[in-house]
């Protein structure tokens, strides 16, 4: 469901050169849970965000379903984004004039075929199940790191994405939290096959996940093919 | 070294108030490696920012050293928390126009004290020891978020205070480079005998502590005494 094709990744810097990725290939099967780890500053943001569009490789291309998108153009990646994919941020880019609630509602308001009371009751329900239903009503400088970390893991959740792209989404929270987040996310792997792709530090994120890449110094591991099991 | 008695913090929240710390007492011991632990949402950061004097206590006092903290005008804060603070925020809280070497070194430029050249050292020194040397030149938006922590840990370890306060210090660090960095701390700590107060979920920083305090719900367990070892 998503394949990543010898993909590289370099960032001007200053009259210099920096590459972030080096000719990385992965491919992901449709469902899987899937944990991308290594150390601080080895590419995994940027490898997410690459999958999730917010990027442009400077080598190789990005397939997510069967299109290519580096064909598509701006208004059809925002379509793409909007409809089959959901990302937690590393640094969750909330939007702060809004209170919690109505940043988790917010990338359901362009979907005409969600009734509101049905955009109400699925914000009522994961702003619930990531335990903030009573501060629905709080703007992110009025919550903890770790509840606006929530506020971000709900809000990716509540479209019920086809892929959730999820960038480090336990960093911020003590231990009990995280796994209540963690064992959300897998009944929803589980249930609806939504495919779930962590970038992570978290030993417990790879435990529970069925497949883990390993990153370092811009380059994975391995052959990144999907294999069985 | 550092006093909290009797602190209450109230937010306001439209018409109604929110109270996140509820009559907290704490004492410190110079030298302490403490660690604040407790759920997402229960008041680690606001009680660090409290001690940190950037923040004030709706009830009660906060003393550094013998000094009550609530007595003090702005400028005489400032001066505090220049002189005798290092500060690492759970959100890192970067100047976006430096580069990492210049955010490290800017809490280091009013110190008349220390000379051009032993400043270019200490900068050296500490981005090399968080493994940033070679991204000195990175401003923080060309930088990964752990990379990003780690230059708030320079900055805030460069001018030798006597007090380090660490909102969650190790978040978005792989475990080695979370791990060497928490040796630094542990050394610094152990031969300049650096007080250490870290708001944490990580279990590494509880184990290394040779304190650990609970907090739930804005309550801190137990008397909030210094016991003996
Ligand atoms: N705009 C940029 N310009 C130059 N270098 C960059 C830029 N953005 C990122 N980098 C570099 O690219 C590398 C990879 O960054 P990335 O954010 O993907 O790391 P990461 O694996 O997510 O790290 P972390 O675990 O710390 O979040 C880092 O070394 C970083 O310094
Ligand atoms: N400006 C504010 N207005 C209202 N409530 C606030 C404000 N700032 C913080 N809070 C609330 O105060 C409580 C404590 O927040 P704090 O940031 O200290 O938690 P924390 O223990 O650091 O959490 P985390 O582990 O998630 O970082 C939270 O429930 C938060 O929602
Ligand atoms: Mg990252
Ligand atoms: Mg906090």
């Amino acid at each position: 469901v998503v394949r990543v094709d010898h993909v590289s990744k370099d960032y001007r810097l200053g009259r210099q050169t920096f590459r972030a990725l080096h000719d990385v290939s992965l491919a992901v099967a449709k469902g899987r849970f899937l944990a991308i780890a290594g150390p601080s500053g080895s590419g995994k943001s940027t490898l997410l965000n690459l999958i999730g569009c917010i990027d442009t490789p400077t080598e190789g291309q990005v397939y997510i379903g069967k299109e290519e998108v580096g064909r598509k153009t701006p208004d059809e990646l925002a379509d793409l984004r909007a409809s089959a994919l959901g990302f937690i941020f590393q640094t969750f880019n909330l939007l702060p004039v809004l209170s919690a609630r109505e940043n988790v509602e917010y990338p359901l308001l362009h979907r005409k075929e969600i009734s509101r009371k049905e955009r109400r009751d699925r914000v009522d329900h994961y702003l619930g199940v990531v335990g903030l239903s009573r501060y629905a009503h709080h703007r992110p400088n009025e919550l903890s790191g770790g509840q606006r970390q929530r506020v971000a893991i709900a809000r990716a959740l509540a479209g019920s994405p086809a892929i959730v792209l999820a960038d480090e989404p336990t960093a911020n929270l003590d231990s009990k939290t995280g796994e209540g987040v963690l064992r959300l996310m897998k009944k929803i792997n589980e249930s609806e096959g939504t495919t779930f792709i962590f970038s992570t530090h978290d030993f417990r994120v790879m435990e529970m996940a069925d497949r883990v890449v390993n990153i370092s110094d811009g380059r994975l591991a391995g052959t990144g093919k999907e294999e069985t099991g």
